[in-house]
């Protein structure tokens, strides 16, 4: 049988729109 | 006894590793600045796989950090090139590749069985050890229906225009313009100058230079089947809605010619191996509007015949043809008000749908069905073409 590794470590992730804005928001944050 | 120690020349496990300070170069270089003819005759998608082994090198070094940012840097950059190039179709359809490549080898190495059961023991040695991206996969997904929808209104800008002159107006079977109805000049409405005109070969040739690009590209053929059975809804539903608008196309000659043009690009489907993305039943409507206007219609043995045959189209679509319908000549009769009470009469237990014109806009949700690639990770060269000098095989 399959050896099973030890159980990954779910990374959360923002959803698309979201990373959008943070997007927006650090280009308008930059000069 | 003297003992030689030999080193072996350490293998690449399929890992690119870098610093963090060069993950911008790393975006610029192989997404924003990069034009898909640099990676002419190389494995086609080869940015996401360059990208999915920084991942695994930021994944085997347990740096959660370095994973959320390279993964959020490749998506905001893709979305940015193609904000900036929101008009090119072989742009498009190349980071269409590329993302559900990315998307393929996330779940290809996410360690669940079961996207595994087609790896080599080889790839299965390249699977994630510490993270689990499901939450990622999903914003690839939804980026990846992005890029999607972009691809379809790309492609349909440039072939709309074509659509009613090709489909409609232009007279390619010889001896035919003969049998036109008399008394209308010949017209280019879908045209804003009318000099344009199109002919079903320009289509043909504009679809074939879109399938070329995404094959090339190696853009999954489940979604290249979608892409044509998307665009060949938009050309049933353009010339239909003309035809249900204009007396002028509403004749046997024009039928003759539609049925001739829509056996063109089934063959032209079939040629391109294409057949099974259901763009032809997708243009059964418009087959049976051809139909139509080729039918007898005059006594109730044809009213039965047009009723049983024409299925895909609504009774109020059926008796507009009718009743647009413009004999070829003074030997042909119009088409009798009584007629047209027999066909009403037939149909009105159908329970049709009540607009007369189809939405041309309309799409159908595309799906993207995971498809793991055959490659394995360390026998992907990276060409110096790319400026990636600064990764370094782990």
């Amino acid at each position: 049988s399959a050896q099973r590794s030890r159980p990954r470590v779910l990374l959360k992730a923002p959803t698309l729109a979201e990373m959008e804005e943070m997007n927006t928001s650090e280009e308008e944050e930059s000069p | 006894r003297q003992v030689t120690v030999q080193r072996k020349e350490k293998d690449f496990q399929g890992m690119l590793e870098y610093h963090k300070e060069d993950e911008a170069l790393l975006i610029r270089n192989l997404v924003t600045d990069l034009k898909p003819q640099m990676l002419a005759g190389t494995v086609p998608c080869l940015p996401a796989y360059i990208l999915y082994m920084c991942i695994r090198h930021a994944d085997y070094i347990n740096d959660d950090v370095k994973v959320h940012s390279l993964l959020t840097s490749t998506i905001n950059g893709i979305k940015k090139v193609l904000k900036k190039l929101n008009d090119d179709f072989e742009m498009t359809s190349f980071w269409l590749a590329n993302t559900c490549r990315l998307l393929h080898c996330l779940k290809q190495y996410s360690g669940d069985e079961g996207f595994m059961t087609q790896n080599t023991a080889k790839q299965n040695e390249h699977c994630l050890k510490n993270f689990d991206l499901t939450e990622y996969r999903q914003v690839l997904s939804d980026l990846s229906i992005q890029i999607y929808q972009q691809l379809i209104k790309i492609a349909e800008g440039v072939l709309q225009p074509m659509i009613v002159s090709a489909m409609l107006e232009n007279e390619s079977i010889q001896g035919l313009s003969g049998v036109k109805p008399t008394g209308y000049r010949k017209r280019s409405s879908s045209m804003a100058d009318g000099d344009n005109s199109y002919c079903l070969e320009a289509i043909i040739r504009q679809m074939n230079s879109f399938h070329t690009v995404m094959c090339d590209q190696g853009l999954d053929p489940e979604i290249i089947l979608q892409v044509f059975k998307q665009l060949f809804y938009m050309i049933n539903a353009v010339t239909l809605n003309n035809l249900l608008l204009r007396k002028d196309v509403c004749s046997w000659s024009t039928g003759m010619q539609l049925r001739y043009n829509i056996s063109q690009l089934e063959e032209w489907l079939r040629g391109r191996n294409l057949h099974q993305s259901g763009a032809v039943q997708i243009m059964e409507p418009l087959i049976q509007a051809a139909q139509l206007l080729q039918l007898k219609k005059k006594t109730p043995e044809d009213a039965e015949a047009i009723c049983s045959l024409c299925t895909s189209l609504s009774t109020q679509q059926i008796v507009k043809i009718l009743n647009l319908y413009t004999p070829l000549n003074e030997f042909e009769e119009r088409v009798t008000v009584g007629f047209i009470r027999t066909i009403q009469a037939q149909l009105q237990e159908r329970n049709d749908p009540q607009q007369l014109l189809l939405d041309f806009k309309h799409m159908f949700p595309v799906l993207f069905p995971f498809n793991p690639s055959s490659l394995t990770m360390d026998s992907i060269h990276i060409p110096a073409c790319l400026n990636l000098e600064f990764l370094n095989e782990v």
